[in-house]
């Protein structure tokens, strides 16, 4: 929070859209900040009512450069927003560098205006910065799948330290809220609408199971790949991240990248030189790049030229020269050209015919630096591309320097 | 592999300027009173990387320009908002 945790004294915060940006309709704009407002109301008693005359309690504008307060803006990228704490006057409103690039999206040539302005209410509302990643509140920018986006526990235990949790404290998902009309207030409570309900496997931590140890010896892997000179390691909902840039092994879960994902990866692979990594679960696969999830997906595991008979695949690992993706299921494994975009003829094929000393199946895989390493169970095997010789055995948790 | 000396430069003040709009850093020569730590620069530099949870120098290194350079909130980070 900030020096002294000022906070709005009331429950109904008032809100006004001063102006917009020429980047987005003015229905989206609306949207993303009613959005925005509707992540912290789900979450605190707290209520926001939209007014179009006057001072309201958080006012919202759109501005470039010096714009009448001491925080000049910065022209694109650099600053992209600011918001003041809650108090009379300039406390509460929020201002975005008009400068920037907007969009509804996230894309990789703007910035998505739900994301900063989430970030920004936190702000108007009296959260300061945190120095979790991966948290709403933490100050740089991260572009991110806002499907189905939730808050970061960091981020709730924050704002319910300074309201508490909502009056009825909702616990299945809340849907994204259809636009309001006008002076109607965004409510806390849940739509009658919700569907019936259902056990959400990964919404109730309570039922998630804990992360294993990292230096746990009978740890496994569900899935594992390379993404832009980063290695993650899958297993249930929780990733383990190994960075060149950074010694630690740091510890995410699936839905903090990709929030509409579901946990429990059977395989991943990246195809590095067009960024872009698949996720395979049961028969779909998922296209990615970095935190987006590309249209049109999921997809059936058919279309990249399996047999009905296959029904999931174990693991899957992408040789970067070749262009030829090898993926394994049971004892076999096939070869996808990634150029063509089809399975290559004469497969499947036995693993052990073509990777002496792999006579067993394989939970996951991935490649670096000239060798594949493939997992199973406790174990992995370094394999020399070029020959397919094993070089040598290895824990599976090897890469965590236990 | 190694900078442009010009580039340093402008790196620097580029750093000097993060530090003071989010980590309350006061160059010397404007201030009235001499702070007693002459590092005071790479006091601020260490706070900044200790927050992001790079590797903790005090050095203005490669890992810590990048992460300036990041698109970000306006707000410090640190608690002398005002």
């Amino acid at each position: 929070t900030f020096p002294h945790s000022p906070r709005w004294q009331k429950e109904d915060v008032t809100y006004r859209i001063l102006n917009y940006t020429p980047d987005m309709l003015e229905a989206d704009v609306d949207e993303a900040i009613a959005k925005a407002l509707q992540l912290w109301s789900s979450v605190t008693p707290l209520k926001f009512i939209r007014i179009y005359s006057g001072q309201a309690d958080i006012m919202i504008s759109f501005a470039a450069g010096f714009h009448g307060d001491f925080y000049s803006f910065d022209g694109p990228g650099g600053t992209l927003a600011h918001a003041y704490a809650p108090s009379s006057g300039i406390g509460g409103d929020a201002h975005f560098d008009e400068d920037e690039n907007w969009t509804k999206f996230t894309t990789y040539t703007g910035y998505n205006l739900f994301l900063v302005a989430a970030h920004e209410l936190g702000h108007s509302l009296g959260l300061g910065h945190s120095n979790v990643f991966g948290a709403l509140m933490y100050p740089i920018y991260m572009a991110r799948d806002t499907r189905d986006y939730r808050l970061h526990q960091d981020d709730i235990d924050g704002i319910q330290a300074l309201y508490g949790p909502p009056r009825e404290s909702p616990v299945f998902p809340t849907r994204a809220f259809p636009p309001q009309k006008p002076t109607e207030t965004i409510p806390a409570e849940t739509p009658t609408e919700m569907p019936p309900w259902e056990e959400p496997t990964v919404m109730t931590p309570s039922k998630t199971p804990m992360r294993p140890e990292d230096c746990d010896p009978h740890l496994t892997f569900d899935a594992i790949t390379t993404l832009r000179g980063e290695t993650l390691f899958f297993k249930g909902s929780y990733v383990w991240r190994k960075s060149p840039y950074f010694s630690g092994i740091e510890h995410d879960t699936i839905s903090s990248f990709w929030p509409s994902l579901a946990a429990g990866f059977d395989a991943a692979y990246e195809v590095d030189k067009k960024d872009r990594v698949l996720f395979f679960k049961d028969d779909q696969y998922w296209a990615v790049s970095g935190y987006s999830i590309e249209r049109s997906f999921p997809k059936p595991i058919q279309d990249l030229g399996f047999p009905p008979s296959v029904r999931k695949i174990d693991a899957a690992v992408h040789d970067q020269n070749t262009k030829k993706t090898y993926l394994f299921v049971g004892n076999k494994y096939w070869s996808f050209n990634e150029n063509t975009q089809s399975m290559e003829r004469g497969y499947p094929r036995k693993i052990a015919a073509d990777f002496h000393g792999i006579g067993h199946t394989v939970d996951a895989a991935f490649q670096k630096n000239g060798h594949f390493y493939f997992f199973h169970g406790s174990k992995q095997y370094e394999v020399d591309i070029k020959n397919k010789k094993l070089i040598r055995t290895k824990k599976s948790n090897s890469w965590f320097n236990c | 592999f190694p900078v442009v000396p010009e580039k340093e430069k402008e790196d620097m003040e580029f750093a000097k300027k993060y530090l003071e709009n989010f980590y309350d850093f006061k160059e010397e020569k404007h201030s009235l009173f001499r702070s007693k730590n002459p590092n005071h620069m790479s006091d601020k530099i260490r706070e900044m990387q200790s927050f992001f949870g790079l590797e903790v120098t005090g050095e203005l290194n490669h890992k810590t320009l990048d992460m300036m350079k990041q698109p970000r909130c306006g707000i410090p980070d640190i608690r002398s908002y005002s």
